[in-house]
């Protein structure tokens, strides 16, 4: 639970228009604070799409998440 | 090599996600 609230927490700051979803400029807008370049942003984002549609749900942040916290895919 | 790959993603990710948490701790 605590995992799917702190992945909602960051996705909200990704999805600062709450759409739903996260694209690739949401990502490119956290370049200054989050100290990453554009080209680490694109990776994480390529990482993270999973079906690589272009958007990322809360599904695929939290699975990104949990694969980061967990060292694999548990969700 | 996708083991290769996978350490890569992780990296990423691990940068990324380190981050947000050190931007969430960070703040007030």
């Amino acid at each position: 639970l605590a995992l799917l609230e702190k992945s909602r927490e960051f996705f909200q700051i990704c999805d600062r228009e709450e759409k739903g979803f996260i694209n690739r400029a949401d990502l490119q807008h956290l370049q200054t604070e989050l100290s990453l370049s554009s080209n680490e942003l694109q990776d994480v984002f390529d990482v993270l799409d999973a079906d690589q549609n272009g958007s990322l749900t809360l599904e695929e942040f939290t699975t990104g998440f949990s694969q980061f916290l967990f060292g694999e895919k548990t969700i | 090599d996708p083991n290769i790959k996978g350490a890569a993603s992780e990296g990423v990710l691990a940068n990324f996600f380190n981050s947000l948490l050190s931007k969430k701790t960070g703040s007030p």
